[in-house]
């Protein structure tokens, strides 16, 4: 979107996930995994194979798949123009 | 939970009985296949057929309070950790904190980290060589220096602040606001005959996407909505009741439970203009939230901040996380810390700092100091480690 070039961030809602019933009744494991993976030092040291954008040429359709793997679901995404944030379900 | 994807990197945090290793192999699938990162075979699970080779991997998690009922690799550290070194090779295990208390693991590789190659013949290692890529040593050497994280985990939430994460008491405040915008729009039109108009932002929503809101776009709307609803209706002395759709609707409620918890204000839009809250409350409970916060004047450098909260007494727990700056906020990572603390008032928390060693030790030094003292608790354990390239320190508090 445009708005990126300005550094203006955009936010994107799944209407399909959060149309469904998100109950967190069987919530009981508040403490999270995280998890950093890091493909280069820095932002500007991209590797001349890798697209210039580096990971944030990825389709969110790609993202959504590994994610299904891990049992999450996008409830929203804010893209901007260093980094797109996700938010997910679960 | 959230996944941030940088250029360069990316950060994925879930929880509850999420798999979040099993994400992994197909995660080094799409860096090399669909971004174009070196890539090497490798012996992963899934049998992906190429994975990106990182530059370091971190993963990290505080004691599970209910580690029998989680699924796949998550079930134990050590289950974890065998499932990460037969991916990469040399990586490093830590625990850190009191075996018998509140403790955190940590999995790190070094920079350059390697995949464990395949048991294969001759000729798949030769066609391992043909696709893999050697980074030039200036890029390698290029210096994390300015990198840092910030971690706060608490649980034991006091009870009255862990209600606001709840839908009931999020649903009420909404009402409340969106009864006091019909009653400004009421007032306003009975003594000067016009309508006003909703303060801050105009959004514009087109499908699913709500484009270029500030942080209260969404409020915006919210309250317009319910304007909208009593302008229809104004010979009525009482606003149409709230609409079911609005005061359940997880985004909208995120926003104002964002707004009214303080959240909101750890970084204002009145210093970062172009920061952006996205939120969500569960039902019947619970809450996530992102921030993006672009720095000003500094259009290359975006940085992000994250907070979970599962309210419930019996296992209240609340995560925040940032990589923000401290350098580019002014703010010192104790204020950040007050911040959140005043927020959830937990009983026990412990920070992490991970912070990339470069020139600005000595400003380190004197926030480690001041850490040193959190009103209102008091410092149990502080355990530093010096990992290549990085100092972490972990400082575990209970209240006084």
């Amino acid at each position: 979107p445009s708005s990126l070039a300005n550094g203006t961030p955009h936010l994107t809602i799944n209407k399909e996930i959060t149309a469904l019933d998100l109950d967190s009744s069987c919530a009981f494991e508040g403490p999270e995994k995280l998890l950093e993976v890091w493909f280069c030092a820095s932002e500007q040291a991209l590797p001349p194979t890798a697209s210039p954008l580096g990971l944030k040429v990825v389709s969110q359709d790609a993202w959504k798949k590994m994610l299904d793997l891990v049992n999450c679901k996008v409830l929203s995404v804010v893209e901007s123009r260093n980094v797109d944030a996700y938010l997910l379900s679960e | 939970s959230s996944m941030f994807v940088f250029p360069h990197k990316l950060v994925l945090k879930t929880c509850g009985t999420t798999t979040l290793l099993c994400g992994l192999p197909r995660m080094l699938e799409i860096a090399a296949l669909e971004a174009g990162f070196p890539y090497v075979k490798a012996d992963l699970p899934q049998d992906v057929p190429a994975a990106a080779t990182p530059h370091r991997v971190f993963y990290s998690r505080k004691n599970y309070l209910y580690p029998d009922q989680q699924r796949g690799p998550h079930r134990s550290w050590r289950d974890e950790v065998r499932y990460l070194d037969k991916m990469f090779m040399g990586g490093s295990a830590y625990m850190i904190g009191k075996m018998n208390g509140e403790h955190w693991y940590l999995y790190i590789t070094g920079p350059g980290t390697q995949l464990t190659p395949p048991a294969t013949p001759e000729e798949d290692r030769l066609e391992t060589k043909m696709h893999s890529f050697q980074i030039p040593e200036k890029l390698n050497n290029v210096t994390d220096s300015g990198d840092e994280t910030l971690e706060i985990l608490m649980t034991d939430l006091e009870e009255t602040n862990a209600r606001q994460f709840y839908l009931d008491d999020a649903s009420a405040i909404a009402k409340d606001n969106a009864r006091r915008a019909y009653d400004l729009r009421k007032d306003a039109v009975a003594h000067l005959g016009v309508i006003p108009e909703c303060n801050g932002s105009d959004p514009s929503i087109s499908g699913n996407t709500l484009v270029d809101g500030k942080d209260d776009a969404r409020f915006d709307v919210f309250a317009q909505t319910s304007v909208e609803h009593s302008a229809l209706n104004s010979d009525e002395d009482e606003p149409l009741s709230f609409s079911q759709e609005l005061s359940t609707e997880g985004h909208t409620l995120g926003t104002v439970v964002t707004e009214n918890s303080g959240l909101a204000d750890l970084y204002p839009t009145s210093k970062y203009p172009d920061a952006r809250i996205d939120s969500y409350l569960f039902t019947p409970c619970g809450y996530s939230a992102n921030g993006v916060v672009p720095v000003p004047d500094d259009v290359e450098s975006t940085h992000y901040w994250t907070v979970h909260v599962t309210p419930e007494p019996q296992c209240s727990y609340a995560s925040f996380e940032t990589n923000v700056p401290t350098r580019a906020t002014g703010r010192s990572t104790v204020d950040v810390v007050q911040h959140v603390l005043g927020i959830f008032k937990p009983g026990r928390f412990s920070v992490t700092l991970f912070e990339a060693k470069g020139d600005n030790d000595s400003t380190s030094a004197k926030w480690d100091k001041a850490m040193e003292r959190i009103k209102g608790y008091r410092r149990v354990d502080r355990i530093v480690h010096d990992l290549e390239g990085y100092e972490l320190v972990f400082r575990y508090f209970e209240r006084e």
